[in-house]
């Protein structure tokens, strides 16, 4: 089940992304990301994208995809999304 | 909120607060459930335009239009993407998709944060009078991202972003997620960029207490707020039929009791579940508790929810009695059916009575709200308590503000018990937690930001923290609930605010941005984790002596087992004892003075000295730096001793508080 999981089971991550590091043929950084996350994944849809606390998106990937998009040129790191609660 | 200006001698110093001018030029932005913009805490009369500075939006959606907000409440928008993705669509039948707040939470911390003052305010005729923000002419702008399912990361972040962007002056997060490293924790990240661009982000420290070791929300770069109690109860009396009587706290309001004593028992013994004591749904037999005051255990299930199931099973009221997770604390609750909440001393007492009496009887007597109750404020038992797991070096919580049974706006769409069994509506509601108290931190900062609008965020919170005050006024520390002792540095920081003397600090420890960076290279992060907070290339000097310990921080936390290892200090050491050293830089925001320095510290294990003792100033922003040697000789593990650095002009106090752990 666990091998399943890794291939289907999707999750949301953070990835963040070296701005500095954009290819010159990118006029736009979300066409960047996009085209990262393409990379990966034909399916996974961008939830958003941060210019500010953040450089890089958000989106469900699986395990598998989050890994991959780890080495893609450009990606600093990739965090799994994390549930906060009220105090 | 009711009581607390007062309790912060906000309502005697109105002429100090810059309130009809610049303090409605900031703004303060809320991450929350949402908002109740009928609530008329978020009246506009006598406020100006919304200050030019303000890029936000107020967005519509179910139940929410534009058009809701004014010059008061300048923004609402709502992030559920993320929400979304893993839970599915928002059920638009239980939760607005939309910054309508559902919950009431979010609209009791914005209320707190920055309400207008709303006269004759009270829940059911407790707590009440004129019930206000911190920063009643300050703008607020609310971000919804919390949901029944929770509060994802992915939203949270979008909402930060965006409030960067929107131009707020205050962020005020009243939610935490665990405690991991600063490159992880998504409002660490986002704190860090609000820090940079002149936010100040105040968070709540989280209601782990009183276990060591349970803060969240420990960056650096933010203001973590405990919670403390005002010097108001509600009182409410168990008499029991052998004549005792016991004082427990209770926001009922309803029907009375039948004159006559009632006969009582205890859950444990209406049960046939193991967990029957703690009235969990469904295990109270009715037939044992039918017309009967019933005397529940606290803990597991909410409150709130042990009075409705003792009402479903046919109870006539609910005693709820502590047990050694809470100590004597008392929180009230608006419970459904006549109730009181007693300490652990009592409800042993009492639970003594009903297993040794063959026919006991009870009846609980409800006294209303009762103010001026000595001493307070006292650390809450549920406020959580460093060390600081992240970085022993800084000293967490920074300060204690009101967060027991705390009076402020609440939404239309839930009952004051927040069940959905409570069909009552409340414009106002009575609850308790580090959310409550960090509210009013942010709107304090947003009253000095209005007064200061040059200053840093570090400058803020330095000029919260070194006025903050650690004894009553006869002089006695304050005191911590779960102990019944005096509180340390690790419950309440650098002590309780006191906006007053914040107004007007005489020295500020400053910080910038590159201090923090140097922070994080004295975390030995890499290259890679300090470009995901900083969101730029930065390499740290390889040449330079980084130190945790150094960073320019208005409160002192010498872990020594970390010096000893070296980790980021200047730890040095004969045979049995070590020596740290640690550096600050104060900066002059006053006249002209001369500052003397005096130190406390109540322990024979550790010598402190400060030099240079006495610090001149010429001018204002001039700065003077200092050293303090820490001297300690052997402990065991695990012992801690406190005290305190004052430096003082004769009209300022400059207080940073001690905290050694060997």
């Amino acid at each position: 089940a666990s091998v399943e999981d890794t291939h289907v089971l999707k999750k949301t991550y953070i990835v963040h992304m070296a701005k500095s590091q954009m290819p010159a043929s990118f006029d736009d950084h979300t066409h960047w990301y996009d085209s990262s996350l393409k990379s990966v994944s034909d399916s996974a849809q961008m939830l958003y994208t941060y210019a500010n606390v953040l450089h890089g998106f958000s989106a469900r990937l699986t395990a598998e995809e989050a890994r991959s998009i780890e080495d893609r040129p450009g990606v600093l790191t990739v965090l799994e999304e994390v549930k906060y609660e009220l105090h | 909120t009711t009581r607390t200006p007062e309790f912060l001698g906000l309502d005697m110093s109105a002429d100090l607060f810059p309130e009809s001018d610049s303090v409605s030029d900031v703004i303060i932005g809320v991450l929350d459930t949402g908002v109740w913009p009928e609530s008329k805490s978020f009246d506009d009369s006598g406020l100006g335009p919304v200050p030019s500075s303000w890029r936000g939006e107020c967005e519509s959606g179910t139940n929410f239009s534009s058009s809701f907000c004014n010059r008061k409440l300048i923004g609402a928008r709502y992030f559920s993407k993320g929400y979304e993705a893993i839970l599915g669509p928002v059920d638009e039948t239980k939760e607005s998709k939309s910054p309508r707040d559902d919950d009431g939470h979010g609209t009791h911390t914005s209320t707190t944060a920055g309400g207008s003052s709303v006269a004759s305010a009270s829940l059911f005729g407790y707590a009440t009078g004129t019930a206000r923000g911190m920063a009643t002419r300050a703008r607020v702008a609310v971000y919804k991202v919390c949901w029944i399912g929770g509060c994802f990361s992915s939203d949270i972040l979008a909402a930060m972003d965006k409030s960067i962007d929107d131009n707020v002056n205050v962020l005020s997060l009243s939610l935490g997620g665990g405690g991991s490293d600063y490159y992880r924790d998504s409002v660490a990240i986002g704190a860090f960029a609000a820090m940079e661009k002149g936010i100040l982000v105040s968070c709540s420290a989280g209601n782990a207490g009183p276990s060591s070791f349970s803060l969240s929300n420990v960056a650096p770069w933010i203001t973590t707020v405990g919670a403390g109690t005002l010097d108001r109860e509600f009182p409410a009396y168990v008499s029991l039929g052998n004549g005792m009587n016991f004082s427990g706290v209770s926001l009922y309001k309803g029907d009375s009791l039948p004159t006559k004593m009632l006969p009582f028992v205890y859950a444990g013994n209406a049960t046939n579940s193991t967990t029957g004591n703690l009235c969990m749904t469904g295990t109270l037999i009715p037939e044992k508790v039918k017309g009967k005051i019933v005397l529940c255990d606290r803990g597991v299930n909410a409150r709130v929810q042990k009075g409705a199931v003792v009402k479903e099973a046919g109870g006539a009221g609910m005693v709820l009695a502590n047990t050694a997770a809470n100590g004597e604390e008392l929180v009230a609750d608006a419970h459904l059916l006549p109730a009181t909440a007693v300490g652990q001393i009592s409800g042993d007492k009492i639970k003594s009575y009903l297993l040794s009496d063959t026919d006991p009887t009870a009846t609980i007597l409800f006294e209303g709200t009762k103010v001026g109750i000595e001493p307070s404020p006292l650390v809450a038992a549920f406020s959580s308590r460093g060390p600081n797991s992240i970085t022993p070096e800084i000293l967490k919580p920074d300060i204690i503000a009101p967060g027991v049974n705390i009076l402020a706006g609440w939404s239309g769409a839930v009952g004051p018990t927040g069940l959905a069994t409570d069909n009552r509506r409340v414009e106002f509601n009575i609850i308790s937690g580090t959310s409550m108290s960090c509210p009013h931190v942010s709107g304090l900062a947003a009253l000095l930001k209005g007064a200061h609008p040059q200053w840093s965020p570090a400058a803020l919170r330095s000029a919260l923290m070194t006025t903050a005050y650690v004894v009553y006024k006869n002089g006695k520390p304050i005191q911590d609930i779960a102990s019944g002792k005096p509180s340390t540095p690790f419950d309440h920081g650098a002590g309780h605010v006191n906006p007053v003397s914040a107004l007007n600090p005489g020295l500020v420890y400053d910080l910038d941005v590159n201090d923090y960076l140097g922070f994080l290279c004295a975390l030995n992060y890499t290259a890679t984790q300090i470009s995901t907070l900083a969101r730029k290339n930065y390499t740290c000097d390889p040449t330079v002596k980084y130190s945790l310990t150094n960073l320019n921080y208005p409160s002192f936390s010498v872990p020594l087992q970390s010096a000893v290892m070296g980790r980021g200090g200047s730890a040095s050491g004969s045979v049995g004892s070590t020596v740290v050293k640690y550096t600050r830089t104060v900066t002059n925001v006053g006249a002209a003075a001369t500052y003397n320095v005096s130190v406390s510290l109540q322990s024979e294990s550790v010598k402190v000295s400060v030099e240079p003792d006495s610090l001149s100033f010429s001018e204002s922003n001039e700065k003077k730096s200092y050293t303090v040697t820490f001297t300690a000789s052997s402990m065991p593990s695990n012992s801690f001793s406190y005290g305190r650095i004052e430096w003082t002009d004769g009209k300022h106090i400059v207080g940073s508080p001690i905290a050694v752990s060997w």
